[in-house]
């Protein structure tokens, strides 16, 4: 089994780093051996585990460029079982670098495909856009885990990211599926329980049993460069993503 | 005065629609003549006023592609002294549509220059990136007023807002300015306080002395297609955004 999924959506601060950072250190926690992809040129996963712009070498932007091997730029994180290909500012031109080629689309899925043997799981972080770059994600991946903020503005934009990955199965991957919706930032509002009922009535199985509470120790957590995990193992929120990992095992028939 | 204002920030779900809804809502409260061009394709400052999806019709992607006067596309809303500049989903592709052409970056500029003379204060919400769409703001505004929301990711990525506006105001815009940053979501954790004092500490008179609270009327009101002053006067989040409103007419010499 070698699972590559794409954690996107276009509405920004929906915790798409926070999910891919954490999901990934539970399921190396498990045992099983994790890419996390920093596909933003925000370089949020990357900092989220400890690593700083200034001791990146080689980053994903050198690879997609092709002036690099993905091996060269995987570094191994302070989590044992989790490795990552780190992202850097630069990453940006790659949109307007790449845009001209005719096959810029297939870039990121080409170059992961040295990488699915090693790994159980690849997590690709997306930017808040359905652009290029995010467009490489959902054509590499065999799924797209979609985090959802329980409010207003994010339940709007999820009618959108949803058309989006229909297009993208018809038009270039006829593999990838809705691996399912996070709700994230749960709490005990009348809003956020309205937004979780309408979006568990409409998109039913699709919507992930775990959810994720809003746990300060989620937004303290990247501040020491840290997995919620190893930051405060006891925290509501490293519980919940424990829970989401064993779930997604559980789907996939792994323990 | 006509004062252009950008109001960006590349990361996402800071407050940037949230802001640009509820400040031009409170300068219009005051009496003054305010328009709002939504420059992103998720339309949230659209709905957000009240306006759905399939009663805009002419938008401003009709307008920046040439197809269309921006008076053709501007609609008054609920509050009076309040015109909105549409936003549609179609808005994304105009970062292919124009990227080719030598002036895409000037487009907004020119079609802004005739309603300056209509309105005191026009602001532009813009999407989560640094791509297209938000050069097109930087180099069409005064100023750029920077939403952030109080934690770390948001912090980490202030640096590269800065660096693109000085980038900028170098070879495209010599007038534009950091018009002040903007405290969100303020709250009472340890994180909060901390990013707070960082950035008073590093950016000192160029952050804005209102700061706006975490208040869950605040992520209420888009879902009654409203701004906070008419949903709920007497919440914290109404107050904050007119306090702001009365700061900025202060330093413009104006009340
Ligand atoms: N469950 C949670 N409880 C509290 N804070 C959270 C939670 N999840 C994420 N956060 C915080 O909310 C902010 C937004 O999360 P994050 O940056 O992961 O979202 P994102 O979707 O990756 O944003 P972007 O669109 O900019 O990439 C961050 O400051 C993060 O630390
Ligand atoms: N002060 C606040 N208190 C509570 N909720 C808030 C506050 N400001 C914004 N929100 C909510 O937080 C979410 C993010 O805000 P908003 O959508 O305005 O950010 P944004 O920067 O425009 O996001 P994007 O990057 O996707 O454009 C929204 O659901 C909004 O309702
Ligand atoms: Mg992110
Ligand atoms: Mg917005």
């Amino acid at each position: 089994l070698s699972r590559t999924l794409a954690i996107a959506n276009q509405k920004g601060g929906v915790a798409k780093t926070t999910t891919a950072v954490n999901l990934a250190t539970a399921f190396a926690a498990c045992g099983f051996e994790c890419l996390l992809v920093d596909l933003d040129p925000q370089a949020n996963a990357t900092s989220g585990l400890g690593i700083e712009q200034r001791e990146v070498g080689i980053s994903l932007y050198e690879v997609l460029q092709g002036d690099a091997e993905l091996k060269d730029c995987i570094v191994q994180t302070a989590v044992p079982g989790l490795q990552l290909a780190p992202s850097r500012s630069a990453l940006a031109s790659a949109q307007i670098d790449l845009s001209s080629d005719k096959d810029s689309i297939d870039r990121l899925r080409r170059v992961l495909q040295s990488a699915k043997g090693n790994y159980d799981f690849i997590l690709i972080d997306c930017q808040p856009s359905l652009s290029l770059l995010p467009l490489n994600a959902l054509v590499a991946a065999d799924g797209v885990l979609v985090p959802l903020q329980t409010e207003y503005f994010a339940l709007e934009g999820l009618s959108r990211m949803y058309d989006f990955l229909l297009d993208i199965k018809r038009s270039r991957n006829p593999d990838l599926s809705l691996y399912g919706i996070l709700l994230t930032m749960v709490d005990h509002t009348n809003l956020s329980k309205q937004v979780s009922e309408d979006v568990r009535a409409t998109f039913g199985a699709a919507v992930f049993e775990a959810e994720i509470p809003r746990n300060i120790k989620l937004a303290e957590a990247p501040s020491h460069g840290k997995p919620i995990i190893m930051y405060d193992r006891s925290a509501s929120g490293a519980k919940a993503y424990l829970a989401l990992a064993a779930e997604i095992l559980a789907k996939e028939g792994l323990s």
